[in-house]
């Protein structure tokens, strides 16, 4: 999976750090002190559709191209998440009770080309 | 569609460039997973040392909040599907009354309207008392639910796991009788200090979605 870089237009994960005391939400979320809402962006050329981990090897990426030649036209491949892992997270609810909760799939740590 | 900007053309949305749409975008992704409509607002601050002490007590060994945040060590059966939580609710105490203390927990709407709670346990700290104490769960009506006797001269943490018939009610009331105390109010039952303040501990999950067979 790429990270993107400054010039990246392939498909790539893009980082985005959202600091809860920046958003004045610290008050209520107590750790962590903010979370990756990483995100999937970029182009998708037909040769690299269904790869997940962006043509992981020149085998895969030659099936692809053929596969691709075969189908054009049909469609674009997008540009999604392959992977993701939790977050947990301990707040204060309305009724300022403590509450610890793992939020399953909520930051994306790998994109590819669907 | 048909842009030629950065993006994903394949779904047709364009991806939201960093800035105030996207914090948007993060605010409501969050609120959604946590299953909360908006923000909750902290109205009752809850002594540092308090929640530093319950934890210490739900967790030996893992005192620093940072440590709580890994994954929950087991969730068995259906749970493990669901989204799990636990929810640690401190008493607001009136020791005001001639009878002993009171205990009320706001747990009926912890932490969203579809989770429901499967387990709670109740800490009390207790001074070690010299005659018969009774810990009374009390019911809307204010009669007694449920009845338990503490044992004489047992000081200091007690924990008592409370019937599943009981996570529904809209708060828990509780309240703690002396028989045969001087003065049985709740300066001489319960243990001082702001790091000893009651608690109950609940895990909690969130409520299966899509429809149930019903046996009938």
């Amino acid at each position: 999976s790429l990270r993107c870089a400054p010039d990246s237009a392939l498909c790539c994960l893009q980082d985005y750090y959202v600091d809860f005391r920046a958003i004045g939400w610290h008050d209520w979320i107590i750790k962590p002190e903010g979370y990756q809402l990483n995100y999937c962006v970029g182009q998708c050329p037909l040769h690299v559709a269904g790869s997940p981990g962006m043509a992981a090897s020149f085998h895969s990426a030659v099936l692809n191209l053929v596969k691709a030649n075969s189908i054009a036209g049909a469609g674009h491949a997008c540009c999604v998440p392959t992977h993701r892992r939790p977050l947990s997270v301990l707040y204060f609810d309305r009724g300022s009770n403590i509450v610890k909760t793992d939020i399953p799939d909520m930051i994306v740590e790998a994109c590819g080309c669907s | 569609p048909g842009s030629t900007a950065v993006g994903c053309p394949g779904c047709g949305v364009p991806t939201p460039a960093p800035g105030p749409t996207l914090l948007e975008l993060a605010k409501r992704q969050l609120l959604d997973r946590l299953h909360l409509s908006e923000r909750p607002n902290v109205t009752r601050a809850v002594p540092r040392a308090a929640v530093a002490s319950a934890l210490r007590r739900l967790h030996p060994g893992r005192a620093r909040l940072q440590g709580l945040l890994g994954p929950f060590a087991a969730w068995d059966g259906p749970a493990a599907e669901a989204q799990g939580y636990e929810i640690v609710s401190f008493a607001e105490t009136d020791t005001t009354g001639t009878l002993g203390p009171e205990l009320q927990f706001e747990l009926s709407q912890v932490p969203a309207r579809d989770v429901e709670i499967v387990e709670a346990q109740l800490w009390l700290p207790l001074r070690a008392p010299s005659a018969n104490v009774t810990l009374q769960v009390m019911g809307p009506d204010g009669a007694a639910l449920s009845t338990r006797r503490l044992v004489a001269g047992m000081g200091g943490w007690h924990t008592f796991t409370l019937p599943p018939g009981l996570h529904g009610l809209p708060s828990l009331h509780l309240a703690l009788r002396c028989h045969g105390c001087l003065h049985p109010d709740g300066t001489r039952l319960l243990s001082p200090g702001p790091a000893r303040r009651p608690f109950v501990a609940a895990r909690a999950q969130a409520r299966a979605r899509g429809h149930r067979v019903g046996k009938r």
